[in-house]
């Protein structure tokens, strides 16, 4: 396959780019990452992962993406991270020692079936498209189906609304195909979900407004991570509990994986300031990335050098 | 494709805990089909939502009957989307 040098991470892509350029990353870098499909969406579409490793059986964190379809720039900000993963490893010594220490996997598309969905059909689905028995309308958010205070408050009980949770906990396959490979894996030490939209770096809870038991270093460590993040260009985060810093809201993805036992469990909504929507401008996806990443890079050494 | 033409997003900002529970019972009508992008919090947090053509009358009348300040954010989505649409063209160019 040809080398992907003229892929632009600084451009929106389909959904078939995105696979492909996960194909040449793979191909680029054949020691450090590989490709496997962790399951299938509603309509079929593969739930592709990239894993960096540098063999053996290590400890991992997880790192997924746009499972709210529309915020295209969390997607975008992905697949430039995934580059960023593979080409500086052996170069920063940070990446390096961290690949040395644990496994990466980063799922850039959350959603196929949504993201396919809003570049095709309705550009602010955030939905999974699964069909709701009984009703004429589809899809579930899929960051309210996670077995977290399911159908507590903050979830949609209506199939119509854009935050309905859906008919039981992982009743969506992209959901249980998460939670399949997290709970098979069994030794994953950070779960890190990328959303957009207000920028918050947040932890649990958010179907209970309790403080939890790691509060004091989830905190200080997610406020190192902002400051790291708005070193860069100054964007200003919010950091804090989902239920404090956001509302109340239940079934999401990291009330989930720290109630699983991951300690070093965050959700960041990246750079959208609400102007554009979810518009954000392509010139902004790669400072976007540029800035989350430096975030990202600080949790990542934290969990490296706080083995539990 | 679903347009949305005429669509608007409003900055809303509730003062208090009452206004903020009004904005809930807006969120609560599914007729309006209005899309929050971030949901009423606390208060002098912002509000940010997308209202369809058809229920803007009806929101903005709910929204000063109950004396709560908003303002236009983006006027017609639609033309943000088209512009976007543009630029990816220009891309895959």
């Amino acid at each position: 396959q040809e080398r992907s040098s003229g892929f632009n991470f600084g451009a929106y892509h389909s959904l078939d780019e995105i696979f492909q350029e996960m194909d040449q990353l793979a191909a680029a870098y054949p020691t450090l990452v590989s490709k496997l499909q962790i399951g299938s969406s509603f309509e079929n579409r593969p739930m592709n992962v990239l894993k960096f490793s540098t063999g053996g059986n290590k400890p991992a964190i997880w790192l997924d993406a746009g499972i709210h379809s529309r915020e295209w720039v969390t997607q975008a900000t992905a697949l430039w991270t995934a580059n960023k993963i593979a080409s500086d490893y052996g170069k920063d010594p940070s990446i390096t020692s961290l690949l040395d220490t644990m496994d990466i996997f980063l799922l850039p598309v959350t959603n196929p079936d949504g993201y396919v969905f809003s570049q095709t059909k309705n550009r602010m689905w955030r939905k999974t498209r699964s069909k709701i028995p009984g009703s004429l309308c589809f899809g579930v958010d899929p960051n309210r189906n996670w077995d977290a205070g399911f159908g507590g408050p903050g979830a949609s009980n209506n199939p119509c609304s854009d935050s309905y949770h859906g008919p039981s906990a992982n009743s969506e396959v992209e959901v249980q195909s998460i939670v399949e490979f997290i709970k098979s894996h069994g030794n994953i030490k950070a779960f890190i979900t990328l959303h957009s939209y207000s920028q918050l770096l947040m932890y649990p809870y958010g179907y209970k407004c309790t403080k939890l038991d790691d509060f004091d270093e989830l905190n200080i460590l997610a406020n190192s991570a902002a400051q790291a993040l708005t070193s860069l260009y100054g964007t200003n985060y919010k950091v804090g509990p989902i239920c404090s810093i956001i509302y109340q809201a239940s079934g999401g993805s990291i009330d989930w994986s720290y109630d699983y036992g991951i300690k070093y469990s965050f959700a960041f909504e990246l750079r959208d300031t609400g102007l554009h929507g979810f518009l954000l401008p392509a010139n902004q996806i790669i400072p976007t990335a540029e800035e989350t990443w430096l975030g990202l890079k600080t949790i990542m050494e934290h969990v490296r050098d706080h083995p539990y | 494709r679903e347009t949305f033409v005429g669509h608007q997003v409003l900055e809303i900002i509730p003062r208090n805990e009452e206004q903020i529970q009004n904005l809930e019972q807006l969120e609560a009508q599914d007729h309006l089909e209005i899309d929050f992008w971030r949901s009423p919090t606390v208060p002098e947090q912002t509000v940010h939502v997308r209202i369809p053509f058809s229920s803007l009358q009806d929101v903005k009348i709910f929204l000063e009957s109950q004396g709560i300040a908003y303002s236009v954010m983006i006027k017609d989505l639609q033309v943000l989307l088209d512009e976007e649409n543009e630029e990816m063209l220009m891309n895959q160019r």
